[in-house]
């Protein structure tokens, strides 16, 4: 069965998203066959992809609602073995709808098992919340969540709640749930608030923190608006260069069932 | 009473916590009295301005769950005439419990009631989600809501799912909301992207685009880890000249009652 990541922070603008996009994109270069779940209603990882959300075809949406199955909302993406099921607009409306659904926080988990033997990995991108659809997420994983963290003094602030988050879950949804690992993003070395950023993480996190950082380099913001990942449009980026250390590390820590 | 406006954008990281904060430090250097209402369960703005969350007292939970008067939860600030009624972790929690409250969209509007003649502006901050909380705020708001945006290509995708929260709360909750302004942040020039996005907004928001655009600059990335606005950490700043301007143009908006 497929190894699940879950990639969530709910400080916005982190680098979730990116991340989620280029470890899935790496994967799938190295010939596994890889799945992106977008559980985040702005469907980013969707269009980071250059898939459409609205087609009208069936989007995650109608898969935790309307019970639509996984296989026939999973499209193909510009990369060779990566696919994703993508967000909608739609979305946003499912937390408030899911509240009164028995079980309601493992709607995902259980959506998932009929394609886990399909694939190699798969990545759950989630919104920047803690609320029902990334504990969702947080329930269908199997590898652990990949937390990004900011280069910013304000990133900080909220590694607490999700850890809370984290634990919590742990208890009650997924005893193999755990801190798969910790990214830093968006590193500018011409400040020294970002190395002391770093720091505090590693006091926070020693064990967790990978000792890939991602610099902050305009390739990796530029690739969306061309609907590639880092790889295929700035391949000798440091942009580029970071997610493939981080892919590394990632793999070397794969936890075998 | 006072000029209340909200500052939302579910898309995460774009600079909606900052603008709240040095707006409302600008506005009180101009001896004018202004609170902040941190909606945010991350509190980022209560920590920006170097106040405790966790020090046992009320906070924006106890007013909109435990009815405490929002007067009882407001505290000052390090700088003269700004005061915040600060977010504590517990906040999350509120999203949850409002859903079965009667009129549960209208909590914050009316726990503002008792305090608007007490103050000449009001900020709201809120969460990177357009959840209960941020639809507290839109309905609250009687100036309007200033949507800063990311010269990022990815923040272009969800402005159409924010306008349309917008259209929903103007025609079911607040008849006055109306956009107030957009501003665009963390412009780079060294990047065709930037140009490009801000020019995509202009096309999309004509009249409300700003033309103070907030450059990047990691002077205001850092005073937040000193509990200071931009005026106080760094007044000589590219950062803090440009939400100087930003500031003159909201007041030449503002719609007299
Ligand atoms: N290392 C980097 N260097 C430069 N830009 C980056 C980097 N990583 C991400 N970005 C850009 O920064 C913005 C925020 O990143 P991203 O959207 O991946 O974060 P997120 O955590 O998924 O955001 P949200 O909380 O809204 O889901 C995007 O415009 C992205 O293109
Ligand atoms: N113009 C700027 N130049 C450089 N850094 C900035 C700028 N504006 C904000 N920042 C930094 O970028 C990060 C994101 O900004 P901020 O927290 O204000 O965004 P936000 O929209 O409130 O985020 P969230 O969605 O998590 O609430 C913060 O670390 C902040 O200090
Ligand atoms: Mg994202
Ligand atoms: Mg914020």
């Amino acid at each position: 069965p497929a190894f699940i990541y879950t990639v969530a922070n709910q400080k916005g603008g982190v680098g979730k998203t990116t991340t989620t996009v280029n470890l899935a994109a790496f994967i799938a270069a190295r010939r596994a066959k890889v799945l992106i779940i977008d559980s985040d209603p702005q469907g980013n990882a969707t269009s980071s992809l250059g898939v459409a959300d609205d087609d009208g075809q069936a989007t995650l949406y109608d898969t935790l609602i309307n019970k639509v199955p996984l296989k026939d909302v999973i499209r193909p993406t510009s990369r060779e073995r990566l696919f994703i099921a993508p967000a909608g607009p739609e979305l946003a409306a499912a937390e408030v709808e899911m509240v009164q659904v028995m079980a309601r926080e493992t709607l995902l988990h259980k959506a998932l098992q009929p394609v886990i033997e399909d694939y190699d990995f798969i990545f759950i991108d989630t919104p920047p919340s803690l609320g029902l659809l990334t504990v969702n997420a947080l329930t269908a994983c199997n590898q652990g969540v990949i937390i990004p963290v900011q280069c910013e003094y304000l990133a900080l602030e909220g590694l607490g709640q999700l850890i809370h988050t984290v634990n919590l879950v742990q208890e009650n949804l997924n005893a193999e749930l755990q801190v798969a690992g910790v990214v830093m993003t968006m590193y500018d070395g011409r400040t020294n608030l970002a190395a002391d950023v770093v720091k505090e993480v590693k006091d926070y996190f020693p064990e967790q923190l990978f000792k890939s950082i991602i610099p902050r380099n305009i390739r990796l913001s530029e690739a969306p608006s061309y609907g590639e990942d880092i790889l295929a449009y700035a391949p000798s980026s440091t942009g580029c260069m970071a997610y493939q250390k981080l892919t590394e590390e990632l793999l070397s820590r794969v936890r075998r069932q």
